[in-house]
């Protein structure tokens, strides 16, 4: 199918199964194809995947088939990343006003294969070189929905970090490490460090430095590096 | 130049690899 088709099928608003499975071809065709298709798909397509995943985080947990709307919204997650993984697709995303708060409205404990997605594409955001800090971007969406929620703005990583899937437990090191890594302040370095510690991370990080598992090493240490450094300078 | 491809794998994997995070 060519990239005008797949904007002509999601224009007819499919739902439930016809949508996911629009979206698990669409998601092959942006892995697959030169950036000149996803060029054609492009900026038209971008807010139509964008509209979709909006559209689904709304939907009450109720309706009657929340299950594949689980599944259509990784499905989007998944077709972000590939559209994003060029020049033109990451621009055309990060120029969309709804792209980064989209993505952390999927930090999601109750999805976690969802939510490794999500914190993976926002630690990626946080640490490309961009003229606008992109982490203060993130940062900035997610404490609006932590406050939007009434919530602590770091309760949903925590929360990530509590369940047993240790992928995610990897994913929300990551999207702490990539926070707080390109926090150019040191004042803001601590500052981060002692909201996450003061909120529980310190005991979950004790109990997570038990598993034996290489990624979630990996991030740990660089933590611990990012905070030894940061207590020398101090 | 809109045609550079592979830009979040390479960003995933100095992510998880931790060299993202080494200071410069």
């Amino acid at each position: 199918r060519s990239a005008v088709m797949y904007i002509q099928e999601l224009k007819t608003e499919p739902r439930d199964t016809q949508l996911l499975s629009c979206l698990e071809s669409l998601r092959i065709s942006l892995n697959n194809n030169p950036v000149s298709w996803v060029q054609t798909f492009g900026e038209e397509g971008l807010i139509l995947l964008l509209n979709f995943l909006k559209k689904l985080q709304d939907e009450k947990e109720e309706y009657p088939n929340a299950g594949v709307g689980v599944k259509c919204q990784h499905e989007i997650i998944r077709c972000l990343k590939a559209f994003m993984n060029n020049k033109y697709g990451l621009k055309a995303m990060l120029a969309s006003a709804d792209g980064i708060p989209l993505l952390v409205r999927a930090i999601n404990y109750s999805v976690p294969h969802m939510m490794v997605d999500a914190v993976k594409l926002l630690s990626a955001i946080c640490i490309l070189e961009h003229p606008e800090n992109l982490h203060e971007r993130v940062l900035e969406s997610i404490t609006a929905l932590a406050e939007e929620r009434d919530i602590e703005r770091f309760q949903p990583l925590l929360s990530g970090m509590r369940k047993s899937n240790i992928a995610l437990k990897g994913g929300c090191m990551q999207l702490i490490n990539a926070l707080i890594s390109r926090g150019e302040e040191l004042d803001f370095r601590i500052h981060i460090r002692s909201e996450l510690m003061r909120l529980g991370l310190r005991e979950l990080l004790a109990e997570v430095r038990n598993i034996e598992n290489e990624e979630l090493r990996v991030q740990l240490q660089g933590f611990d590096e990012q905070a030894e450094e940061d207590s020398e300078d101090l | 130049d809109g045609d550079e491809t592979g830009i979040m794998d390479g960003l995933l994997e100095a992510l998880q690899s931790g060299a993202a995070f080494k200071r410069k």
